[in-house]
C-alpha cells in the first residue's frame, strides 16, 4: 500500500470502516474456573488422533480441551499451580503434545513446559527457566527464547526442548545493552530472531551463532512498541508493531498496529501502513496477536478490532459481548479462527 | 516507501551481516 510520507497510512482507510465477517462458531466456559487469563489453540494427540485442541489458562490452572461433534468441547486434562499464578500461555508453533506457560506476579518468574499423562503416569510440569524474566516467545523447531535482567546484566537465551519437555540445548544470545521488551520470529527465516527494546530499537540476532547482527532505531514517535511478527522479503524486513502507549488524538485516528519496512544492511526504516481505529472509536492497544496478514487487538475500550495489515484497514469490530469487555484475543494455531476471552472465563471462537 | 528511502538492498543481508558481526 503506497503512502505519501513514511510512517503515515492512507488517511481515508481509517474513515471507511466496513464490518467484516466474524461468525461465532463456538463457546466454552469452564464452570470450575472463575476467571481466565489466556487461551491458545494447538494440535494435540488424543488417543492416537491429531486433534485441534484449545488450551485455557486461569490464575491457578491450565486446561486442555478436545473438540467434540457440533462444536462442543470436553476438558481432558488440567495442570494445577498452587504457588505462583499463570500469566500467559506460550505455545510453540510446530510442537504437538506440549505447551509452555509463564508464571509470575506482574513479571514472569518461571517458565514451565506442560505435558499430558502417558502410560498411567501423571501429567508433567517441567521447569525451564526462572528469575526476573522480561520476555518469552515460543519459536519453531521446539525452541523457546527468553530474556532476563535489564541493560548491562541482561541475559538472552534460546533453549531447545527435548521430547520429555526438558531443556536439550541452551544458547546464549549476545545481549543488546537495551532492555528487551518483546521477541518476534521472522517468517521464512528460522535462524533469525527479532526483539523490540525499551530504547525504541529493533534488534536482530543469528540464532545459530548467537550473534547480534543489527540494532535498528525506529524513531521516538511511539514508546514501548510490541513487535509481533516479521517477514523477510526482497532484502527487507517487514515488521508488525503495536503501540500500547500511542496517543488517542493522532490526526489519522488512534494508531494500534504499524507495519514498517527495515533494511538490515543500512539500518534505515520507513513506515508502510498504519492501522488506526475508525473515527469515533475510542481506545488504545491493550493486547493482541498477529497471524499472516491479519492483526487483532483488544482495545482499552473493551472492544476487539481486526485489521488487514496489507490494506491498513479495519476488517472487523467485535464489541463487548453479553455486557462484558474482552480481555484477550488470539489467532488459532490450527484453523482460521479467532479466540476471544473474557475475565469470567468465557471463550468465544469466531 | 520506495527503495531509495532505505538505501542499497542486499538479498543476502543475513549471511553478510553474520560474516561481519563479532562472535
Amino acid at each position: 500500500s503506497p503512502v505519501q510520507q513514511p510512517g503515515m497510512a492512507d488517511a481515508p482507510a481509517c474513515d471507511s470502516f466496513v464490518p467484516g465477517d466474524l461468525r461465532l462458531v463456538s463457546r466454552l466456559k469452564d464452570p470450575s474456573a472463575p476467571c481466565a487469563v489466556d487461551v491458545s489453540a494447538l494440535w494435540w494427540d488424543v488417543a492416537g488422533l491429531k486433534e485441534p485442541c484449545i488450551v485455557t489458562a486461569c490464575e491457578y490452572a491450565v486446561s486442555l480441551w478436545k473438540p467434540l461433534d457440533t462444536w462442543q468441547w470436553e476438558k481432558i486434562y488440567s495442570w494445577d499451580f498452587t504457588e505462583v499464578p499463570v500469566l500467559q500461555i506460550v505455545p510453540l508453533p510446530d510442537v504437538r503434545d506440549l505447551v509452555c506457560v509463564a508464571l509470575g506476579n506482574l513479571e514472569i518468574q518461571e517458565i514451565r513446559a506442560l505435558l499430558c499423562p502417558s502410560d498411567g503416569e501423571a501429567g508433567k510440569q517441567v521447569l525451564l527457566s526462572s528469575g526476573h524474566i522480561q520476555a518469552v516467545l515460543g519459536l519453531t523447531k521446539r525452541r523457546l527464547a527468553s530474556s532476563r535482567g535489564t541493560l548491562c546484566d541482561q541475559q538472552v537465551e534460546v533453549v531447545t526442548l527435548a521430547e520429555s519437555g526438558g531443556s536439550k540445548e541452551k544458547r546464549l544470545l549476545m545481549p543488546p545493552e537495551e532492555t528487551v521488551l518483546t521477541f518476534a520470529e521472522v517468517q521464512g527465516m528460522q535462524d533469525a530472531l527479532l526483539a523490540s527494546t525499551a530504547a525504541n530499537s529493533i534488534v536482530i540476532w543469528n540464532l545459530k551463532t548467537g550473534q547480534l547482527l543489527r540494532k535498528v532505531h525506529i524513531g521516538d514517535s511511539y514508546q514501548a512498541s510490541v513487535c509481533h511478527k516479521a517477514y523477510s522479503e526482497m532484502g527487507l524486513l517487514f515488521v508488525v508493531l503495536s503501540h500500547p502507549c500511542a496517543k488517542e488524538s493522532e490526526p489519522a485516528g488512534s494508531p494500534v498496529f504499524r507495519l514498517i519496512a527495515m533494511n538490515p544492511k543500512t539500518t534505515l526504516s520507513a513506515g508502510v501502513a498504519l492501522c488506526c481505529l475508525p473515527r469515533g472509536q475510542p481506545g488504545r492497544f491493550l493486547e493482541g496477536d498477529v497471524k499472516g496478514n491479519l492483526a487483532a487487538a483488544v482495545l482499552t475500550s473493551g472492544t476487539v478490532a481486526v485489521w488487514n495489515l496489507l490494506l491498513g484497514r479495519p476488517a472487523a469490530l467485535l464489541p463487548p459481548a453479553s455486557g462484558q469487555s474482552w480481555s484477550f484475543v488470539k489467532w488459532s494455531g490450527t484453523h482460521s479462527h479467532l479466540l476471544a476471552g473474557q475475565k469470567d472465563g468465557s471463550i468465544f471462537v469466531y | 516507501c520506495s527503495q531509495a528511502d532505505l538505501g542499497p538492498i542486499s538479498l543476502n543481508w543475513f549471511e553478510e551481516l553474520s560474516s561481519e558481526a563479532p562472535l
